[in-house]
């Protein structure tokens, strides 16, 4: 520390090339020291895109997303002539010890995006809660056609786990098909 | 005088608690910060590859059954697989493949008594945090709030004591007159030392990590001056670097897998104060101090906690 | 959603959420 009256200090012996030289030099002595590498600290930077690319065509790229939605048990609205590139999903949310007070239906919207010819990009977004068996969701904005307007703070509920592990599960769902 | 330097000593820790307990944990979480969570269903080594690429040394664990929140993984889990292989060699196969989820049987298996699992809700006080960590022996402590939609529980952030004293000598000036001698406030001055040398095998100083629950084991020479420290943290490289080969090295060939940008082991001796200690946390990322007589001989160690359980409750 | 490129048979998603006036980017590992 830079205070006068301080005797605080790093052991020198114990930084890394002082110790190597120090084994390397037992070594030397022949003793049965092993030669032992550190681990590489190149921490490859995670390099985090987007939702998921695709380079199919976008028709086979729904194809597939829907299948995957059934395979999972997953339903959706039909969609409307003017939507035919978004998905609005509803989730059955399995798991955990279930009490009625817990909605677990969780909504999500999945939309087709094109990024230029031939690169198509797959967004997941979170869109709320609903409660089982009752049908109606837990905002009760609903528009005319049935969808949800949901005010953007409303549905922003704190604990993304859910919806990244069905992200997830989407996911695989995916990867393991195609 | 001695006299004014104690009597300031007493002030500032009351200002410091006071400081402890208008705080909320949630006011150490800096404005925007990520949280790492592992799937229960995760190979354990792939989770060890995960913590080390992201530079952590523990992650909360989340369960894809239940949908919930399975605790805390930490070193000691690493510890543990480590145990577990030294006790059945011919179980390699199942340590290869064993699960996140498999730690509590692993556990079981070696007869350890799990971790006790606490937790703070973020808008509680700091001090209650701190409190709860000293009580518990735990080094950090998840925040817990309840998703207000599904009622499900939601770890917003893990605390670590490490976080919180950096939060404190950032934030209080107080810490600046905490001017008495370590060697008159009796911090980590009363501790049965357990020690090793360079060719103490390092499964002997791993179990001395395990059946004393310390994070940290002195390395001394046929002197008993400090030469180095094998830490909880290097558990974790050992396993990178393949378990069956490096269990039969010398602790101070493990230390050689030690990546090179370990910043080095700090010492202080019984004449240093907390303030400085508390600037030194303020600008580095110090986990314990291990004092040194004038010789660079081991006496004794000052870890994190000792320093929260002062703070809370000393003098 | 963000997420990693799958490696290792491991995939990272992530999304940043509110929490009162702070901003937590939550991110998941799970193994494929």
């Amino acid at each position: 520390s830079s205070s006068p009256n301080s005797t605080i200090a790093i052991l020198p012996s114990s930084l890394p090339q002082i110790h190597r030289a120090y084994m390397m030099s037992k070594i030397q002595q022949n003793q049965a020291v092993q030669k032992v590498n550190p681990i590489s600290t190149k921490k490859s930077k995670t390099r985090w895109h987007f939702g998921i690319r695709s380079r199919s065509y976008p028709l086979d790229v729904m194809g597939e997303i829907y299948r995957a939605l059934k395979n999972l048990g997953a339903e959706w609205v039909k969609p409307s002539e003017e939507e035919l590139w978004t998905i609005r999903v509803r989730w059955k949310y399995g798991g955990g010890v279930k009490s009625d007070v817990e909605p677990d239906l969780m909504r999500m919207v999945i939309q087709l995006f094109q990024l230029e010819p031939n690169n198509y990009l797959v967004d997941f977004k979170f869109d709320g809660w609903e409660s089982n068996g009752k049908g109606k969701s837990d905002d009760n904005t609903k528009d005319d056609n049935g969808q949800h307007d949901v005010e953007e703070d409303e549905i922003s509920s704190f604990s993304a786990y859910p919806f990244l592990h069905l992200s997830t599960q989407l996911i695989l769902e995916l990867a393991v098909n195609s | 005088t001695t006299e004014q330097i104690a009597k300031d000593q007493k002030i500032a820790l009351r200002a410091i608690r006071l400081f402890l307990k208008s705080k909320t944990s949630y006011d150490v979480l800096p404005v925007s910060y990520r949280l790492i969570v592992l799937d229960t269903s995760l190979l354990v080594k792939k989770s060890l590859n995960i913590l080390l690429q992201n530079s952590i040394v523990s992650a909360p664990l989340w369960n894809n059954k239940t949908s919930r929140f399975a605790g805390l993984l930490t070193s000691s889990d690493f510890i543990n697989v480590i145990q577990y292989y030294f006790q059945f060699p011919d179980k390699f196969d199942l340590v290869e493949k064993l699960t996140l989820d498999g730690l509590r049987d692993v556990e079981k298996a070696i007869s350890v008594e799990p971790i006790e699992t606490i937790s703070s809700h973020p808008f509680k006080s700091l001090y209650e945090a701190c409190v709860k960590m000293i009580d518990s022996k735990a080094r950090r402590i998840p925040l817990i709030d309840e998703d207000e939609k599904t009622n499900r529980e939601i770890v917003v952030s893990v605390l670590t004591q490490y976080r919180i004293l950096k939060f404190v000598a950032l934030n209080c000036r107080e810490t600046r007159m905490l001017l008495r001698p370590l060697k008159d406030i009796n911090i980590g001055t009363e501790k049965q030392m357990l020690r090793a040398t360079m060719e103490t095998p390092v499964i002997d100083v791993i179990h001395v990590l395990s059946q004393n629950s310390v994070s940290s084991v002195p390395i001394v020479d046929e002197n008993d001056k400090l030469i180095n420290v094998y830490e909880a943290y290097d558990v974790l490289t050992l396993i990178k670097g393949g378990l069956y080969t490096d269990l039969s090295l010398s602790v101070g060939e493990a230390l050689m897998r030690r990546s090179e940008d370990f910043e080095g082991v700090y010492t202080c001796t019984l004449n240093d104060r907390l303030s400085t200690i508390m600037e030194t946390i303020r600008k580095s990322r110090l986990h314990r101090l291990f004092i040194v007589d004038e010789n660079g001989k081991l006496i004794s160690v000052i870890t994190l906690s000792d320093i929260l359980k002062y703070i809370l409750f000393g003098d | 959603l963000a997420t990693t490129s799958i490696k290792h048979n491991t995939l990272a998603v992530a999304s940043v959420v509110r929490y009162q006036r702070k901003y937590a980017t939550q991110i998941l590992y799970a193994p494929l």
